[in-house]
């Protein structure tokens, strides 16, 4: 079972809309697939057309009273489950400040749940709080969208600083499989720039014992198309809402590339 | 003085780029103004070429030790100054949870603050917590940098939502001015979908008792402009770095649409 931390603390940079469609995509080629909402603003689960408010609860009941993940998984698709989050998470930040073993609660409920799972994919808000930090100690990879955007790389060296203290401290299974590159604008000169920059900064670690080394620029870029901004409104993944476009062939593109890393193809 | 807090909790929305290029605007056309850096991640002390680690300190040691602002300020050009943030401001939410009257600390600095400055912008993390529960209160008028996509006005009643709670609980005195309308892609179904919602959402306040009435949509919205975001790789505002672009003419406008709103002109 491959469990995904998908992480950035820079806001807006593709988490949820890669979440979404890097999920239904493995869904589509047969693979069992649960996405956990760890946002406490819901996009994931509005994305996916679910409730917030759902009177079975979410990921609020899962990391505040341990709730089992087989009572709150909603299936929303063939082979695609959520686990849907509500504005009360964001009170777990604060609700769990002082409560013993607070990072490591999800890892727990993970373990425990019986459904055989070939993907778990954890949706993270933009920041590396105690939501972000249960993604990391549960996850054993982690990919990071991330915009070709100037700051990308500030923000990378304090994301992957804050991955190296989990691997160290509670999850020595932790480390960081690939960038995935988002809204990218094909053809720009700052986004050539700035990929220049990660490729480099990633390839430097190659070899050492950081729990990024090795990681990668996944090849398959995903462009900016307004389709994918668009099938939101409609609670449907992009393989629904716009299955020829160019949002859909990049999705499906990424969603090769990830399954051909273990499963060779 | 004009204390404006400028909030979206919605990521990567234009927060930031809006607080330096308003900020810079404004202060071209001669107005006194200070920005404050309520973002742990420090973006708008990057864009504008400052350090982040500053020896002097920034809005950490503001919030946590009450330091003057006239201590912890640092001019980067004629009538704009700024005060910076640090990575240890994202402590601050929890060193600050059993603080009395946490929320007031920084309204407290800028009344005791003897320079007279006619804009105080206020850029804040894409969160409702601590920081921006201080900015809420420190200010007298709310700006939201929206990007007209689709969960667009689901965050913004949630925002609104928190924005009444201050108004009632701790600052009588704040109303919501305006939305910005960022990365504005014209012409697009989705975009002006969008801003339709919002501006019948704005319309059915009018007249009535909440912090919002009489709110507007900004009528300049600031188009998408690869220029924008590439200055703060070299800590400049549009100004300086592409005076000729959409990006400097779109918020040059702006500033003159806010300061006519007061000044007259
Ligand atoms: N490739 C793309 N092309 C066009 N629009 C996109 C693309 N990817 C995402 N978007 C849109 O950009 C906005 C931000 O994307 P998204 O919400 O996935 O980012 P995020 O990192 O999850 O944000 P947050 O930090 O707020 O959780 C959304 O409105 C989304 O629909
Ligand atoms: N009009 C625009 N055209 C093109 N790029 C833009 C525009 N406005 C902002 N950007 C870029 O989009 C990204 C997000 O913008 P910005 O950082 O200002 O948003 P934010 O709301 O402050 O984000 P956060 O929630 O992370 O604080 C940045 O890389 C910025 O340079
Ligand atoms: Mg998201
Ligand atoms: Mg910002």
């Amino acid at each position: 079972m491959r469990r995904i931390a998908v992480i950035n603390q820079k806001g807006g940079v593709g988490k949820t809309t890669s979440v979404v469609n890097l999920g239904a995509a493995l869904a589509r080629a047969g693979r069992r697939v649960l996405l956990l909402d760890l946002d406490p603003q819901s996009h994931l689960t509005l994305h996916l057309g679910c409730d917030p408010a759902a009177e079975s609860g979410g990921t609020y009941e899962a990391l505040t009273q341990s709730t089992p993940l087989s009572q709150l998984r909603k299936q929303v698709a063939k082979n695609l489950w959520v686990v849907s989050s509500h504005i009360d998470l964001a009170a777990a930040e604060v609700e769990l400040v002082s409560v013993v073993g607070r990072e490591v609660i999800l890892r727990d409920l993970l373990e425990t749940h019986q459904e055989h799972y070939d993907y778990v994919l954890m949706d993270c808000p933009p920041s590396l709080g105690v939501l972000t930090l249960n993604a990391l100690a549960a996850a054993n990879e982690v990919f990071i969208p991330l915009q070709p955007h100037y700051l990308a790389l500030h923000g990378l060296s304090k994301l992957l600083e804050t991955v190296s203290l989990v691997a160290r401290r509670i999850n020595s299974q932790l480390h960081v499989t690939g960038v995935i590159v988002c809204m990218h604008e094909p053809g720009t000169r700052l986004a050539s720039e700035v990929l220049e920059d990660v490729g480099a900064f990633l390839q430097a670690s190659v070899g050492g014992e950081q729990p990024w080394a090795g990681a990668r620029i996944f090849s398959t870029p995903i462009r900016r198309n307004i389709k994918l901004a668009e099938c939101p409104s409609h609670g449907m993944t992009i393989f629904d809402y716009a299955p020829k476009s160019n949002g859909a062939d990049d999705y499906a593109a990424l969603a090769l590339e990830v399954r051909a890393m273990v499963e060779g193809g």
